[in-house]
């Protein structure tokens, strides 16, 4: 998304200077000021309204997701880099236009015959799914929509840097998440007392409307607003998650077909 | 070198004409748009700029601009239009009449519907690589998710789930009414 290249006319439309925002005499190491708690784990803030992260022009997120522990879609007004500290899982970027190239059509028509019904609900296709592990670094650009699962045994930790400075944000450098499923408590801030929360954006849209643009009925959408949903970001999926990925058996099998 | 380059540089391009229209539903309506790769000095101002034509009670499907603010001008008609921010509060949710004028920031969700005398609009990008991520429908966002996260997302059943997939599933940008007659362009 650079929108920088070689423009003579480049627009001023960003001032990131960050001359005053840089006068820093001394550096601290810093811990996260605010957490919170989801159903299936927790999401640790640093403040962003630290010098030393306004004057780099990022922002920072620890999280810690428990096994079976599904993040909620979302996405960002900045891209963003996350670190694998520990653990292992799945997750899922939708890069909007893209086809959804994992498709269980022929996988099922070819046990549908042996197995019948069974199969043939298990039909679904969607983007790709990456899975990661331990020291992966996963590249999110901003405005697109992503989600997390921890199919491993142990959490899954993970460090995010947001590049609130970054050209492709036209907003303010704050960080905002827009939630595309769930809702969340902001938590508490260690000086600020305040608690609020933040709904899904479906959740701003009349039910009505929602409902006409999905072609769903009104009971469906109310459900997509999550209206009474208490369970935060990170959500805990009972029965796991059970989606189409390639395995290596597979990949042997494949190659035996002509 | 600047004469051959800048000083000749083509600076205009029609986008009412329907038949340049890039997206095109008989029932829904029609969008044209115009960015660096079909006028090149827009990579130069960063910008780009798209006509929307919507039939009567025709939508556009729900969607968020990715990378830039979205500047909308109604041209004629009017419409709803509705604007959720990152908090998923409503920010707007009014009527759009001819003159009128909207900024929607980047990244907040909007949700467009034709009235019942159609609705047209101008939307200036304040990128030249202006990018759109559809909510629903074909290539949509939630389309791209595997059922079981939107189960598991919304607490809904595999057959919600594949409602919420498919229903739209074949549709692309314009949403045409259900049960609607087409009206006139």
């Amino acid at each position: 998304f650079g929108s920088s290249q070689e423009s003579p006319f480049q627009s001023s439309r960003r001032s990131v200077s960050t001359r005053d925002e840089c006068q820093i005499e001394r550096l601290n190491a810093l811990e996260p000021t605010r957490t919170v708690r989801s159903e299936a784990g927790i999401t640790d803030y640093f403040d962003e309204d630290n010098e030393q992260f306004r004057c780099a022009g990022v922002s920072a997120i620890r999280r810690v997701i428990e096994p079976r522990g599904l993040l909620l879609p979302s996405m960002s007004n900045a891209p963003r880099l996350v670190y694998i500290v520990q653990g292992r899982g799945m997750v899922g970027l939708v890069m909007p236009g893209c086809p959804e190239t994992f498709q269980s059509f022929q996988r099922s028509e070819q046990y549908e015959r042996e197995e019948g019904e069974r199969h043939r609900r298990s039909k679904d296709e969607h983007q790709k799914v990456y899975q990661f592990q331990e020291g992966d670094v996963l590249a999110v650009p901003n405005g697109f929509a992503y989600w997390c699962y921890n199919d491993g045994e142990n959490p899954v930790v993970a460090i995010t840097v947001l590049d609130t400075s970054n050209d492709a944000n036209q907003l303010d450098r704050s960080h905002r998440q827009f939630l595309l499923a769930g809702r969340q408590e902001e938590g508490r801030q260690r000086y600020r007392r305040e608690e609020s929360i933040k709904e899904n954006i479906l959740r701003g849209f009349g039910t009505e409307l929602l409902a006409a643009a999905f072609g769903i009925d009104m009971e469906l959408a109310r459900k997509l607003q999550c209206r009474d949903d208490t369970r935060g970001e990170i959500v805990r999926a009972e029965n796991g998650l059970q989606v189409l990925r390639p395995s290596r058996r597979e990949e042997e099998e494949r190659k035996s077909i002509n | 070198g600047l004469e051959e380059t800048y000083c000749s540089m083509k600076i205009k391009q029609n986008i009412g004409d329907p038949r340049r229209a890039d997206v095109f539903n008989p029932r829904g309506g029609r969008i044209t748009t115009l960015n660096s790769e079909k006028l090149p000095i827009l990579r130069f101002i960063q910008m780009r700029a798209e006509r929307v034509v919507l039939y009567r009670n025709a939508m556009v499907s729900p969607h968020w601009n990715i990378n830039a603010h979205s500047i909308m001008y109604c041209t004629g008609g009017r419409g709803r239009v509705e604007v959720a921010d990152d908090k998923g509060e409503t920010v707007f949710d009014g009527e759009l009449r001819q003159g009128q004028l909207l900024i929607v920031p980047q990244n907040y969700a909007v949700l467009e519907r034709a009235g019942s005398e159609g609705f047209q609009f101008v939307s200036i990008k304040t990128s030249d690589r202006a990018m759109v991520s559809s909510i629903v429908g074909k290539t949509s966002a939630l389309r791209g998710m595997p059922e079981e996260v939107l189960m598991n997302s919304y607490r809904i059943s595999r057959d919600e789930a594949r409602r919420v997939k498919l229903t739209r599933g074949d549709e692309v940008a314009i949403f045409a009414p259900r049960r609607e007659s087409r009206a006139e362009a």
